[in-house]
């Protein structure tokens, strides 16, 4: 129903809005409809400020802020709607040191109400989590888990 | 309903019955070299909430889900993934009075394939209610495959509005 | 031939006048925060090289590598780019007695557009031959694009072909 | 001609068969003609044994086996006919510590008779080279150079 889109949208854009400044430092962004006057058919959109930066087109970013851009929508979206849980495979692979930072901020804080399991191979994500599995192939071709408990957890 | 705990056997390069626990309240990790079995275990997820492309999951065909032999050990018959939820009373279902609820997928070489909640077989159709029923989804936005984050920026109007509306 | 200098001036986010310099002999790496330049310095070789798509370079028209302006400056007029290359005497063509060749490419935003080799204008003909004499190409095997290093793997034998056909 | 391809085959499947191994520890592979009666047409395929892996078909391999087996083809090629640059960016994002080691290495090897010119956010990779050329966007918005020489280079 057009209500509930329109509900469902201003929640998520609301959580998009707040989440990006988070993950790069001093962006901000929000999410548009492209046609407000037709909340059943309109597309939507994404608008997106850098610090210093004239956007001309969202093509022209680089390949860490449209990896963050990307991640910040699909946070906004599972805050709104979870799933049992949610699973990033090497999402953080194009991040620069400080925006892997912040990534693993938010996402240490979500997890304190929704499922996470991230894959990597970056240090700082690594420091970030609970609990580390640790999967080897130490005898060839068959994949063994190790478990390291990190923190202790309540 | 979050995922409380994971089983994998036979899937892909994971032969031996496999564990991955869940802690309510933490974020888990997992690493690991090069080709040792990280994203087979993303793979496995979405098989088990019904994915039904063998293309999806970097297969020709389905039975490439199965763990296909090593130098030492041969062939398994059969992959078999189970995945634990919490029930926190959120269902409104047959299931709503179980604490946990499990969901399995089995697929046999000979082509054979089962789908169970609770141990009791059911059909996809099934599983795939109550995932939804879950939030969960083989295809949501909340998995997000190697190489794949940068997807939704790329995406065209209608597509970021067509997830809204899987989130309404 | 290799590549001794590159110029890069009014290109996409490098509106002063930049020189990176290549020593013989080494190995060059670029680092910085995501979103600083790294990949443009990348395009604008293969813009100097000939490229032609917009769309390739991340742009919607080729106006879109000139400098667009920031909080403080105001957007440039023109972008131009110089590769150098020392000359080792392989070449058969005119230029076969400089030390170096340096090729430049200039746009501006009246679309205005210039190829200049050792600061003498020239058609996009000229470039793109001495270039394929030096055995570079805008698009060849040679430059690896962010994101797009598996694509090598995933092509036909077709194309696994035409790479073999085009280094030979 | 028949003759200039399958000596220039030959010579880029003798790069990759020697390089692969040097790239994935245990690793071995080959570069196939798939109709070797029709040297003209035949397309070109690869074969890739990884130790312990039966391996099924290419597509089920790691996003790092595919990144490298990749990262061999190229090389094998630029070994046969070089271009007056070899500009890689970010191809060391899904690689593990010790494939970064050994990609490291090889570039290092190589550069002693190619350009290269490498972009990465990754530590290892960092300290392989010679050169380091660091961006910052100090001016928001404005690219500027910072160029810091790690090793005499003579
Ligand atoms: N049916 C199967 N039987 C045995 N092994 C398999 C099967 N399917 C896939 N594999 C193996 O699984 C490996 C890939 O595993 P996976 O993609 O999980 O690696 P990864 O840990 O994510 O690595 P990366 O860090 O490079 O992404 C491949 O080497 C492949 O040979
Ligand atoms: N014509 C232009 N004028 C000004 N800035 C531009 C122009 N074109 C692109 N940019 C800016 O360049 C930035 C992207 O640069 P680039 O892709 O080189 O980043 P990068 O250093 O490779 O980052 P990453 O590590 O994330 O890949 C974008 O933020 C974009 O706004
Ligand atoms: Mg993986
Ligand atoms: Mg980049």
């Amino acid at each position: 129903s057009k209500e509930r889109f329109v509900a469902t949208f201003e929640e998520v854009s609301r959580n998009f809005s707040e989440l990006f400044p988070r993950l790069i430092n001093g962006g901000s962004a929000e999410m548009v409809l492209l046609d407000e006057s037709d909340p059943l058919n309109t597309g939507v959109d994404i608008h997106v400020r850098l610090p210093g930066k004239r956007l001309r087109n969202m093509q022209l970013l680089s390949g860490g802020e449209k990896a963050i851009i990307s991640l910040t929508m699909i946070l906004s979206l599972f805050l709104v709607k979870p799933s049992p849980v949610c699973i990033l495979d090497e999402v953080d692979a194009p991040l620069d040191d400080e925006n892997l930072g912040n990534f693993a901020q938010i996402i240490r804080e979500m997890s304190s109400s929704f499922q996470f399991l991230i894959i990597t191979h970056n240090k700082l994500t690594m420091e970030a989590v609970d609990v580390l599995y640790g999967i080897t192939m130490r005898e060839p071709g068959v994949s063994q888990v190790v478990s390291v408990r990190l923190k202790d957890v309540a | 309903m979050r995922l409380k705990r994971l089983e994998i056997q036979g899937f892909k390069s994971f032969p031996e019955k496999t564990v991955f626990k869940f802690q309510e309240d933490g974020l888990t990790g997992v690493v690991g070299p090069n080709g040792c079995g990280k994203s087979n275990i993303v793979d496995a997820v979405r098989w088990t909430l019904g994915e039904q492309s063998a293309k999806l999951l970097r297969g020709q065909a389905m039975e490439d889900v199965i763990f296909n032999g090593s130098d030492r050990r041969k062939a398994a018959g059969m992959a078999e993934v189970t995945l634990t939820f919490e029930n926190d009373g959120s269902l409104e279902n047959q299931w709503r009075d179980y604490g946990e609820i499990s969901v399995s997928r089995r697929l046999f070489r000979t082509g054979e394939s089962d789908y169970l909640i609770n141990g009791v077989e059911c059909r996809l159709k099934d599983v795939r209610e109550l995932i939804a029923d879950a939030g969960g989804s083989s295809r949501g936005y909340s998995i997000v495959e190697q190489g794949r984050v940068s997807l939704m920026v790329n995406s065209k109007p209608e597509e970021k509005r067509a997830l809204i509306e899987e989130a309404a």
